[in-house]
């Protein structure tokens, strides 16, 4: 038996939101230390990795270990029709082939279920490495998803630029090109708004404006993105989800041809 | 420039 219950369905539609673009499916891995949800784009490009720990969920049973795949879309139609503050409760009895979404109104008046069929995805899992970055930028996730959009318009690719001064994001075309560079916050009154840039080694890298836009849509879960870069390693873009975990994203550089 | 995969990265576990 898996029960796993939030309070609050907010959450879970802003983390379907951050994947659903992305993915079109993917396989929920439960155990009785939360659920993790590792996955690749279509293309291959890109590698999503969520993490909820159990002991943030309101209750969380899981009995035997669980994998449920699911189809994204479906999924996030289903979240739509709760209320935001409504308790959402999932459910799944072991090796069965549907789970359940329960909402639940504050008030206790209305209580809804909606049953979806689980897929079998033969998904790989990949083993990502420990690795000691080169560079760590925290800022904040607006001004990230801020540069992401803007300098799309320009190119296809956008180059971080990452010294112990600041962080640059550059991108050029036919149009014409623009940089935008911040500074690492000199005093820090509000952590949420601060730029704090850990370097060991400086890094230059060339990513896909489309991949990293599409990240961005997690901006709605955490006021800061982490950004870690070492050169010739996929990025990673973080995003904290409150006491619940997290949500990764991999994208590796481009090279020269 | 070229992409690759994020398979030539991480290892199939």
């Amino acid at each position: 038996m898996f029960e796993a219950r939030l309070m609050n369905a907010t959450i879970l539609k802003k983390i379907l939101d951050a994947v659903k673009d992305l993915l079109n499916e993917g396989t929920f891995d439960c155990s009785d230390s939360g659920i993790q949800l590792q996955a690749m784009d279509n293309s291959h490009v890109s590698l999503v990795s969520l993490t909820l720990r159990s002991d943030s969920f309101d209750k969380f049973r899981c009995d035997r270990n669980l994998s449920m795949g699911m189809n994204l879309g479906t999924m996030a139609k289903i979240l739509k029709c709760a209320n935001n503050d409504d308790t959402v409760t999932i459910k799944a009895q072991d090796n069965a082939d549907t789970v359940t979404f329960m909402f639940e109104s504050q008030n206790h008046e209305k209580v809804s279920d909606y049953e979806m069929k689980l897929m079998n995805l033969d998904q790989e899992h990949l083993g990502i490495p420990d690795t000691d970055y080169s560079c760590v930028v925290r800022m904040p996730s607006m001004e990230f998803a801020r540069i992401c959009r803007d300098l799309a318009q320009f190119s296809e690719s956008m180059v971080i630029c990452c010294t112990k001064e600041g962080v640059k994001f550059s991108a050029s075309g036919d149009l014409g090109s623009a940089n935008v560079k911040l500074a690492q916050t000199s005093n820090v009154d509000k952590e949420e708004e601060a730029v704090i840039i850990e370097m060991q080694e400086p890094v230059t890298l060339t990513f896909a404006c489309r991949y990293l836009n599409a990240f961005t849509k997690a901006t709605p879960l955490c006021n800061q993105v982490q950004l870690s870069m070492s050169a010739d390693v996929p990025l990673v873009v973080e995003y904290r989800i409150s006491d619940l975990g997290h949500i990764r994203y991999y994208l590796a550089p481009k090279i020269e041809e | 420039m070229t992409q690759p995969s994020i398979t030539s990265f991480f290892n199939t576990r």
